[in-house]
């Protein structure tokens, strides 16, 4: 009686497991939240039998209304020990009534009462009542969801849920979309569309987008088949202009937009049955022309098919060239595809890179065995001292140094030192002789 | 030098005119580097020693001395006499002249090899012949304007400690004893005959080199002009240059 008992328990008879006593009366109030509903069933029944269950019984009320009255034992047919009693509602009543005597042919009889168990089980709010009653009304005018102790409802895609939580309503007059690809479709797609729509889609993406839209079938919106659109109309618009408007039951198929925004605006009027629509809207970026090299030297990465607004490539040049822009070298280059399909810089050229003289060579000197004079990459010098007098000293025997791509004279070993000539030493031009004897 | 020959161009190009008190010469042994007698730069007969550098005066390129002077000199940077040398002595009688700037060698100019460990059992050995060069006094007791050269043999050790010996005992001054001390970083080169026209090394050669083609035909600097007892009149007395390797090359290797 108490109604903030656990979920479940057990009721028992007076004094049970003993015999009940005489002239008794009890009533137990079982009370469940809301969402829930009540199970019972009686595990133990021994009360005494009569016609009718007149002297002693056990009595269960629910929903309002009475679910039995019992008495006997185990093999009695008014023994309700087989039955589940289930309420519909949050309450059920048990009410147990003993006369002023248990005897049978003079003798007394014990009779040991009843043990019941109960316990609250979920309420399906969203089924419907088994016995079919007419008067029953859904809980949500769309989807019901039920859970444990409730339920909640929700809308088909377009309708919003009100605030009593249980109708739905079109609400589609400012729709936004910002990403980049998705799905629109009229009210209940492929439901018929509610009449009096007037439903705003509007798409907005970053400048240099071209939206294209889709249109999947069934698409079928009122119309007559000689005027032109005259009962329900979708409108699309890039920008401020107006594509084109559709009704019927052609799909457009594919329209492609060149905008970065789009309004699609539908009306309906008061009637009709028609399914609606729906669209895949995607979004592609304005393509820049394919980069091109200026000669053999220039790489170009990464290499794609098309290159779209936000890609970038990177330009370097062979080993030994250098980039040059607008005469002016650079250490590095990359360019960006722009918004409007142009690439932010223009591609530059790869010049060989030269060296500067080679160093003189103190008492010898150089000579060229690549094209005279050439300082470009890949040419070759080599040194010479100033013989007989001088002999050439080298860091790793060699005398032979090629321009690299770092722009230095090296050896083959990679070195920069260049040789020294050093004198040579005791070994005079015209030795003393003496040609008498 | 004492009946020697005139040098032609080319014959002895590490030749250096030294002209600081008096005349002398050196050897040229690298671009830098000047190697002359200790003496040349430290006289006995100067009052007290002076390092100027400025003082040194160095001539190359030509076998004339006139022409040498039209040239003109070689700057010196600096110069390092041998530590252990003591002026109016004769021991340790070598000194290095680093030069400002290097020289360019040429048919007129290079540098005579310095001997090595390998060349020593040769070109010491007694009797083999060496070429002094120099600018020096000749038999005429004239000056020689032009390079003028004489070949002279080794003389062992021995011999020249008795010829040395043999006129210091003719010598009565004490202090002028004391110059007549041959040590091992010497050796005399010359001739034993006495009363002939022989060929020497005499005043003005000084820090010349004494020269041998060793057995590679590469000419080396076997001595320095040294000292002598009179000129013509025995053996001349030479610096030991293989005995200063390792002191040269502390200065000349550091290039």
């Amino acid at each position: 009686q108490n109604n903030k008992r656990p979920l479940y328990g057990t009721i028992t008879s007076p004094n049970y497991p003993k015999p009940y006593p005489n002239s008794n009366e009890s009533t137990w109030n079982i009370t469940v939240p809301e969402g829930y509903h009540i199970s019972l069933n009686f595990l133990v029944f021994d009360i005494e039998p009569s016609e009718n269950c007149y002297y002693d019984f056990v009595k269960v009320m629910a929903d309002g209304k009475e679910l039995g009255q019992f008495c006997g034992s185990v093999n009695s047919l008014t023994n309700p020990t087989r039955r589940q009693f289930v309420s519909t509602g949050t309450q059920m009543r048990i009410h147990f009534q003993s006369d002023f005597s248990n005897e049978l042919d003079g003798d007394i009889v014990p009779y040991k009462g009843f043990m019941a168990f109960y316990q609250a089980i979920d309420k399906d709010e969203c089924a419907p009542p088994s016995d079919n009653s007419a008067t029953w009304t859904p809980p949500c005018e769309h989807v019901c969801h039920n859970y444990v102790g409730g339920y909640f409802c929700s809308c088909f895609p377009g309708y919003h849920l009100q605030s009593d939580s249980r109708s739905c309503k079109v609400e589609c007059s400012s729709e936004m979309f910002t990403e980049e690809s998705g799905f629109i479709s009229s009210p209940g797609y492929p439901e018929p569309y509610p009449p009096d729509l007037k439903c705003n889609y509007s798409i907005r993406l970053e400048e240099g987008l071209q939206i294209s839209l889709s249109f999947q079938k069934p698409f079928e919106i009122d119309y007559h088949p000689k005027a032109r659109c005259p009962y329900d109309t979708l409108e699309v618009f890039a920008g401020d202009m107006m594509l084109n408007s559709f009704c019927g039951s052609d799909s457009p198929g594919m329209v492609m937009t060149r905008s970065h925004t789009v309004d699609i605006v539908f009306e309906t009027d008061d009637s009709g049955d028609s399914k609606g629509w729906s669209l895949h809207y995607t979004s592609e970026a304005i393509p820049c022309p394919n980069p091109k090299a200026w000669d053999k030297y220039t790489i170009i990465s990464p290499k794609q098919n098309i290159y779209r607004m936000r890609d970038y490539i990177v330009v370097t040049c062979q080993t030994g060239y250098k980039i040059m822009e607008d005469r002016k070298e650079l250490g590095s280059f990359s360019t960006i595809c722009q918004k409007d399909g142009t690439w932010h810089r223009p591609i530059p050229r790869c010049e060989i890179v030269t060296c500067k003289d080679p160093p003189v060579l103190t008492n010898g000197q150089y000579k060229f065995l690549t094209a005279p004079g050439n300082l470009e990459y890949e040419s070759v010098i080599q040194y010479h001292c100033n013989e007989p007098y001088y002999k050439m000293v080298t860091a790793k025997d060699s005398d032979t140094f090629t321009c690299s791509a770092q722009r230095q004279w090296k050896d083959e070993s990679g070195g920069n030192k260049i040789p020294l000539c050093i004198p040579v030493c005791g070994k005079p031009d015209n030795p003393v002789t003496n040609f008498g004897r | 030098i004492l009946h020697g020959k005139k040098a032609a161009p080319g014959n002895f190009p590490w030749q250096v005119f030294i002209s600081r008190m008096g005349r002398a010469g050196g050897a040229l042994i690298g671009e830098h580097w000047v190697l002359t007698a200790a003496h040349v730069l430290q006289p006995e007969n100067e009052e007290k020693e002076d390092n100027d550098p400025t003082k040194v005066h160095i001539f190359m390129r030509s076998l004339d001395v006139n022409q040498l002077l039209k040239i003109g000199n070689y700057p010196v940077e600096a110069f390092y006499v041998h530590p252990k040398y003591r002026r109016g002595r004769y021991d340790n009688d070598i000194a290095l002249i680093r030069l400002k700037n290097p020289v360019v060698m040429g048919e007129n100019v290079s540098p005579v090899c310095l001997p090595s460990p390998e060349d020593e059992d040769d070109i010491y050995q007694n009797h083999r012949n060496g070429y002094v060069s120099g600018y020096g006094q000749t038999e005429n007791r004239t000056i020689a304007n032009e390079l003028r050269y004489v070949s002279v043999p080794v003389v062992s050790w021995s011999a020249c400690e008795t010829y040395v010996n043999d006129k210091k005992l003719k010598v009565k001054d004490v202090s002028e004893r004391q110059k007549y001390s041959l040590t091992r970083n010497m050796f005399c080169a010359g001739f034993p005959e006495e009363s002939l026209n022989k060929g020497d090394s005499c005043e003005g050669d000084s820090g010349g080199a004494y020269t041998t083609p060793n057995r590679q035909d590469t000419w080396v600097a076997t001595g320095l002009v040294s000292w002598g007892i009179g000129c013509g009149q025995g053996y001349g007395i030479y610096t030991k240059v293989s005995n200063y390797l390792d002191w040269i090359k502390s200065y000349t290797e550091k290039d």
